[in-house]
């Protein structure tokens, strides 16, 4: 489903270039788990970013479902993002002046959903992450951990193909992980492709195989737990 | 140093008043370490941004240094603020047309504090905390766990009396992690006082006392390691 081929990200700061991510190669096939971790700066978000669409590689290949993704214009890039995919944000980025239920309907407006299906399934999806009773609230009305939940809400309610999800339970206690990422292994049991970057071991352990990248490179693959 | 007398906060939204803070009692000396934890949506942000001076109490009463908080104006707590108390913010706010140095200045400037020695004391903050080379970065040229480490160098800059942290290992890797908690274990041992809130444990073992947080109570105090 995702390939990346002799992938690099670099940027240019003036006369300096700042390799962020060095020749990576990497396959993931479709109802895969995959844990990434590494250092704080290592390139975990730049990759998401380009496994997500959001991004283009400096140079090297990805191809996303056998397409070559340099060969499509920005507006077919956009189209793959909305259909296929569910984003976590690390910084959630919601939109401040909609509710926690509008955040969440967003996806479905661009999928051409109606008003009163999007309504019920926006209202599943707050439930499912333990947030039934915030519904109408505002972004500045909620704590950090229930800004990550509507992201993570949003995330999942279009039924995506793929999730990338970028420090998901970074603001939670430890029950309120545990519960997000059963949702995320029910997802991944129900076929959804899921790539997780976290820093915790524990959550990485819900995974099938964990990646670990330092300084823009893939250092080990740990299949220990087999795919 | 600081003392919480039944202190309550509420929102009302409409019709609904929601209970955020019920009954809250706390004292905690100079030269204290105190970890605060409990699951996403308990208060705990709340409770930080009372005792940081950015909220008031809705009923109750605050003492900051014998100060009852409620007999000072806004310009006066802006000046405690300023003086007195470092915060690193659950989400950063670090304003993004100022480079890390720049933002890591901010609180200098407030103090009256020349630009050279700024400039050196800002830095100096910036190597403390891993950014030694992302100095003259903006913040969106900043990963996640490199924005948060910003954050901290702001707070502890001005080596405040008392420093306020919600979350501040929350987007690092478990090494970058204790090198912070490290950082803030000297400040300790040099008289800062420090809260941390944090949902991991291994943070939490670096102060000296645990406070519990549930639905907008003290739960419970773990005096276990002794003050
Ligand atoms: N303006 C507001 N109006 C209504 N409710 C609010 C408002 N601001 C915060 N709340 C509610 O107050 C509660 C406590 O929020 P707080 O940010 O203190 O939680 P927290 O313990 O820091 O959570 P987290 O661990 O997720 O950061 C939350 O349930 C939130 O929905
Ligand atoms: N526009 C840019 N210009 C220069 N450097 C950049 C830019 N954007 C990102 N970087 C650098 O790229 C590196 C990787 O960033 P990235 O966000 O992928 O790290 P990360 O592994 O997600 O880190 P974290 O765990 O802290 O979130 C960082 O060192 C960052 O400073
Ligand atoms: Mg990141
Ligand atoms: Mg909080």
């Amino acid at each position: 489903m995702i390939k990346l081929e002799d992938v690099t990200k670099s940027y240019r700061n003036g006369k300096e270039t700042m390799d962020v991510l060095k020749n990576i190669n990497l396959e993931i096939r479709q109802g895969d788990f995959v844990a990434i971790m590494g250092p704080s700066g290592s390139g975990k978000s730049t990759l998401m970013n380009i496994i997500g669409c959001l991004d283009r590689p400096t140079s090297g290949a990805y191809y996303f479902e056998g397409k070559d993704i340099s060969s499509l214009d920005d507006q077919e890039l956009a189209k793959i993002r909305n259909k296929k995919i569910g984003f976590v944000f690390q910084q959630f980025h919601l939109l401040p002046r909609l509710s926690a239920l509008k955040n969440v309907e967003l996806p479905m407006i661009y999928a051409g959903i109606g008003k009163k299906q999007r309504d019920e399934l926006a209202k599943q999806a707050l439930i499912k992450v333990g947030l039934g009773d915030r519904i109408q609230h505002m972004p500045n009305e909620l704590s950090g951990g229930q800004k990550q939940r509507v992201a993570i809400a949003r995330a999942i309610v279009n039924n995506p193909k793929l999730i990338l999800a970028d420090e998901p339970t970074g603001a939670l206690d430890t029950k309120t992980s545990e519960a997000i990422m059963e949702q995320f292994t029910m997802l991944n049991k129900e076929g959804t492709t899921i790539i997780v970057v976290t820093h915790e071991h524990e959550v990485a352990q819900f995974a099938k195989r964990t990646i670990v990248v330092r300084d823009g490179e893939i250092l080990q693959e740990d299949l220990g737990r087999g795919s």
